[in-house]
């Protein structure tokens, strides 16, 4: 029986959607929405872990302290560009 | 909700707000619908009041922009952050920005008028089904003429409603065209072009000739904004969908999502992907505008990102057909402002008329296209009478204490005539009547709805003709055509035999026999009031007949056999001796016209 089409997936120029890893779009979005006041998270879980527990009570999200899927699809969803933290 | 560290809020109620520049993605009357409709979702449950204004006075100034736009926080593209807005204060503060490489509509897709067809201008539905297929853009299937067209409801098949997609095949805008459309093939430094181009141009419009021969004609327009299949984001934002297009071998001729796990259809930009790499999203459903622009407003006021997913305020977007304010937000906003002032008692309906905010005509006009090759059944014009006028105006107090309603205190007119031996002036929906005869004293305001319910609160002017006692009134492209009681309109100005450069009859000047010369702007034409038509070939420079006038004027009338051409407060009065138009005089409208003190 013919074997199911894998999608061929193509990096697109001009693209940055696809080139973040997880962890760097949430570095990115915590500092730019207020959580975090410089980038200083790159090697500090215990920071990050915090920082996202901020925004998910911000949020009203679950709060768990970890980059979860839920916390994810909110970091993507399209927003408001005020940060949700700070002047 | 939350308010800014220190409760920053106006320390007026009268806020205004200024739309500095438009996005293409929506026509210019839809963008100034959502915005005002916007500001009323706050002004209904506080005692603020918001009025559009002209300059950089404003407490609002809305914009559009991409990337960095100015204020050192840059958009982001398409998606991600949509907007941002600055709390109260002056400058910058109380501003609102928003990302022009979103696709901006009102939350269900793109909006496209249409022009002629038979749907009288009602936006594209999409998708449509036509002879069986979907269709989620304009297109010329089922045409030779090769003009762009839509449906405007679910099914053409059954329906049968359409018009006209604007098209560069269509019309032009701006330019030194009048309007006319594209050529192609035409040439440009010795290149043939077959579409429009913003080659030889760096700020990115795409424009065409409207010759064969643009080196040696050198007359061009700019070509119509096509947001059913203008790309955004991706590496030709702006450029249109190429179909078919080649993407790894593979022909496509609609937009696509194969090779993303984004789930974002795309398109490319030229017929082949996998040689050229140059690509764009297709539009989607966009963005309202509406509810970003009252989640903007609300930090505008004063108030933060709320934690309430339901809210308003809350930072993520969310579409919604119900009112948006949530409880949180109008506790927020009352707060900082207070609840709404108690309505007025209603008061007997002879009195204090609806007050409109002032809009001075717009200096851009948007040109609309030539009557199409074939535009099928338009429809029976809506028929008059829409209600018979009372007999004559309906009597105002003598004594009026708004000052709003003292014609003295009134800048500039939204139109001047003579009509029935009176000099009537409107205003924003009002108007009142001057006569020499009767003692120079001024009558009204009186209600213009009171005596033409047909009539629209805002004209550009108005005439009576002398032989047929008809009166015209206009206002932008519509022309209603009274009667006595009875009223033909609106109709569209092409009706008259304007071209689409026309945007706006500014004026009239009736010169007996049934013939009136109707003006816009900087020209006029020939009109016979029999036959309501006027000569297209007629069109004349103003300052060619009547040397001396300002060439911007605002509203052109005849009054006691002389004609009167206003810019601004004042007036050049023409008149006519010997043949030979002479300026006479100039004054002020209130005070030399109307004898105000």
């Amino acid at each position: 029986a013919p074997r199911p089409h894998q999608p061929t997936v193509v990096v697109f120029p001009g693209d940055l959607g696809t080139t973040l890893t997880n962890k760097q779009l949430a570095e990115e979005y915590l500092h730019r929405y207020g959580y975090t006041q410089v980038m200083e998270l790159s090697d500090d879980d215990q920071a990050l872990s915090r920082a996202l527990r901020v925004l998910q009570r911000r949020l009203s999200l679950p709060e768990t302290g970890e980059l979860d899927s839920t916390t994810l699809e909110a970091m993507r969803a399209p927003r408001c560009g005020v940060p949700d933290l700070g002047k | 909700f939350q308010t800014f560290e220190g409760d920053l809020k106006w320390k007026h109620e009268n806020i205004t707000y200024w739309i500095q520049n438009y996005s293409e993605d929506l026509p210019r009357d839809v963008i100034d619908d959502a915005f005002a409709r916007a500001f009323a979702v706050w002004s209904a449950v506080t005692p603020l009041t918001f009025t559009r204004v002209y300059g950089q006075e404003a407490d609002i100034v809305i914009q559009f922009g991409v990337r960095e736009h100015g204020d050192g926080y840059p958009f982001d593209g398409k998606d991600g952050l949509l907007a941002h807005a600055f709390p109260p204060g002056p400058g910058i503060q109380g501003d609102s920005h928003f990302d022009d490489e979103e696709l901006w509509s009102l939350g269900k897709g793109v909006v496209v008028p249409t022009f002629f067809g038979n749907a009288d201008g009602a936006p594209c539905h999409f998708p449509f089904t036509f002879e069986g297929r979907s269709y989620s853009a304009c297109t010329t299937d089922g045409r030779s003429d090769d003009q762009l067209w839509c449906s405007t409801t679910a099914d053409f098949d059954t329906d049968r409603r359409f018009g006209f997609c604007p098209s560069e095949r269509l019309y032009t805008q701006h330019g030194n065209s009048d309007g006319k459309p594209c050529v192609f093939p035409f040439t440009f430094e010795g290149r043939s072009y077959s579409a429009c181009t913003t080659d030889g141009r760096s700020d990115g419009y795409r424009w065409c000739a409207t010759t064969a021969n643009y080196d040696q004609d050198k007359l061009y327009g700019f070509c119509p904004t096509r947001v059913d299949s203008t790309v955004t984001g991706g590496n030709s934002a702006g450029e249109l969908c190429v179909f078919p297009f080649i993407f790894l071998g593979k022909e496509y001729s609609t937009c696509t999502r194969d090779g993303r796990n984004d789930g974002h259809l795309w398109c490319a930009t030229t017929s082949n992907f996998d040689n050229d790499r140059k690509w764009g999203f297709c539009p989607d459903q966009g963005y309202s505008l509406f509810l970003v622009a009252a989640h903007e407003f609300g930090h505008a006021l004063g108030l933060d990102h709320t934690n309430v997913p339901e809210a308003l305020m809350y930072p993520m977007y969310s579409y919604t057909e119900q009112p948006p304010l949530h409880e949180d937000d109008v506790k927020g906003i009352q707060h900082l402002y207070g609840g709404p002032r108690p309505k007025p008692e209603p008061r007997p309906p002879t009195t204090t008329p609806e007050t409109q905010p002032t809009a001075p005509p717009t200096v851009c006009t948007t040109v609309r296209p030539s009557e199409g090759p074939t535009t099928g059944p338009t429809g029976p014009p809506s028929a008059g009478p829409t209600g018979a006028p009372t007999a004559g105006p309906s009597v105002a107090p003598t004594a009026s204490l708004d000052p709003a309603e003292n014609v003295c205190n009134v800048d500039i007119f939204d139109a001047i005539a003579e009509m029935g031996g009176y000099l009537h002036l409107f205003k924003d929906g009002r108007y009142w009547r001057f006569s020499e005869a009767q003692g120079r004293r001024v009558q009204g305001p009186f209600r213009i709805r009171d005596t033409w319910p047909a009539l629209p609160p805002k004209l550009d002017s108005a005439f009576e003709e002398p032989l047929t006692k008809k009166m015209f009134f206009f206002a932008g492209r519509q022309v209603w055509v009274y009667t006595g009681a009875s009223v033909l309109g609106p109709r569209r100005l092409d009706k008259l035999g304007f071209g689409p450069e026309v945007a706006e009859v500014t004026g009239a000047l009736p010169r007996g026999a049934g013939k009136v010369l109707l003006f816009s702007r900087q020209n006029f034409w020939r009109f016979d009031a029999k036959s309501q038509m006027v000569d297209p070939k007629s069109a004349s420079p103003v300052d060619q007949m009547f040397p001396g006038v300002p060439l911007n004027m605002h509203d052109v009338f005849q009054y006691r056999d002389e004609a009167y051409f206003c810019q601004d407060r004042f007036y050049w009065r023409v008149n006519s001796q010997n043949e030979v138009n002479q300026v006479d005089e100039v004054g002020y409208v209130t005070y030399d016209l109307l004898q105000c003190p």
